[in-house]
């Protein structure tokens, strides 16, 4: 179960903190997965008392737009730590979806590639296995088939400690990289922290989802959890 | 493959200090509901009068919605958000597919709150439940555990004080999660966000 609230003392008119929230939420809650399963407690309140003597923000404030990204870059870090702990995650993993013809089929994607299994499982193993991403992409359930075109498609993992190359090619315009450096794969996916890239070359939107990999620790902690 | 070695979480993303928003303050007890003595039970109060608080809150889109959940969606649209001053936690049981039993307890969790807080005419609390599904509420324990954090004064705005009440919301959770930051507005007035967050594994929300 997800359990998190957010307080301020900003003043924040009621019904812009909920819009505030919804916002935020939706770029950063609702963007991460340990396990793909979702609770039936999950909640994230926000309280705003006003004890900063300043006026009060609504939609039409000239802050408004500022404190909204504040609190969403702020609900992602927090929403990022859920899923470092991770019931024995090894790995904190970011899968980026760019250049999507639709903002919701971009994060419909990433949220396919974090709740596989078996791409989990691979991450965990240290696999540099492209084929079970591109498996997830292609069962992913889009709203519009525009978002996906087989023959644009490039998916790469990219180092995330500053090493050169930082992006290792695994998909290029729809065709398998069959000669991949499997020695810099070893290294970048001997990270703690990845990321996956997916350039869909259909639009311009894109997502983030935040996942981890799948240990056998996660069956350990599970296994029992009731008795 | 073979089993990685198991990293230790906590030194790396448990902060040692940090600076907290004016007019709150936390409380927390262990109250026998977890083993071991743990903490598992805590309360976030505004103290802050100089004007009514807002509130908003999201929630999980299950079908199968937990009593705590229903029960803050009903006082948040009665109250519209306004002055909404408290929010009670549990951990180690979720009050989860407990029926008209488990809408008496939680609602039970707020009143004794808002009696304590003094708020006995309108609701002004929101309550969260985290553990195990489809067992009751230990009432007696809770109970008396949010009675003790009121009478005996458990509460505070240090460091120590909200370090505590993020280690009450976990359950399998192997470190607290805690984090706050300052922001100045366009106007040069300082303001500042903490968050507390539980939740290690049934993690792919998408509330609502």
């Amino acid at each position: 179960t997800l359990l998190g609230f957010i307080v301020t003392d900003l003043p924040i008119e009621s019904k812009t903190l909920q819009k505030m929230l919804r916002h935020s939420t939706s770029r950063s809650f609702n963007c991460i997965s340990v396990d793909g399963d979702m609770s039936t407690n999950d909640t994230i309140c926000m309280i705003a008392n006003g004890a900063v003597d300043t006026p009060e923000i609504n939609e039409n404030s000239q802050e408004f737009k500022q404190v909204q990204d504040q609190v969403t870059e702020f609900a992602q870090r927090l929403a990022q730590l859920v899923v470092r702990d991770g019931e024995g995650s090894t790995k904190f993993v970011t899968v980026n979806v760019k250049n999507s013809y639709s903002f919701e089929d971009a994060k419909i994607i990433a949220e396919s590639i974090s709740n596989s299994m078996l791409v989990k499982t691979a991450l965990y193993g240290q696999d540099a296995n492209w084929g079970r991403i591109l498996c997830a992409i292609g069962y992913a359930k889009l709203n519009d088939l525009k978002s996906l075109n087989v023959d644009k498609i490039n998916v790469s993992f990219i180092a995330t400690d500053n090493s050169e190359p930082r992006e290792l090619k695994l998909i290029v315009n729809g065709v398998p990289q069959l000669n991949i450096d499997e020695e810099r794969a070893s290294e970048i996916l001997a990270l703690n922290d990845l990321e996956v890239l997916v350039n869909l070359g259909t639009g311009k939107e894109e997502a983030q989802f935040w996942t981890c990999d799948l240990s056998h620790e996660y069956v350990t902690i599970n296994g029992d959890y009731r008795s | 493959n073979t089993t990685r070695k198991v990293i230790d979480k906590y030194p790396l993303y448990v902060p040692k200090s940090g600076t907290f928003p004016k007019g709150f303050q936390v409380g927390s007890i262990a109250s026998g509901v977890k083993k071991n003595n743990a903490l598992d039970l805590g309360i976030i109060i505004n103290t802050n009068k100089s004007r009514p608080s807002s509130a908003a809150a999201v929630f999980t889109t299950n079908k199968f919605k937990a009593a705590p959940v229903l029960t803050s969606k009903n006082v948040l649209d009665s109250t519209n958000g306004v002055a909404i001053n408290a929010i009670v936690v549990n951990s180690g049981c979720a009050n989860s597919v407990t029926g008209e039993l488990g809408m008496q307890d939680a609602k039970e969790m707020i009143d004794i709150v808002n009696e304590q807080l003094g708020d006995k005419t309108s609701p002004s609390t929101l309550v969260m439940s985290t553990g195990v599904i489809g067992q009751r509420l230990q009432m007696n324990k809770i109970s008396e555990g949010i009675k003790k954090i009121f009478q005996e004064n458990k509460f505070g705005s240090d460091f120590t004080s909200w370090l505590n009440i993020s280690k009450s919301i976990c359950t399998t959770d192997t470190f607290p999660k805690l984090v706050t930051s300052k922001f100045k507005l366009l106007n040069g007035k300082e303001y500042t966000l903490t968050g507390l967050a539980k939740g290690a594994g049934m993690i792919c929300p998408n509330m609502a």
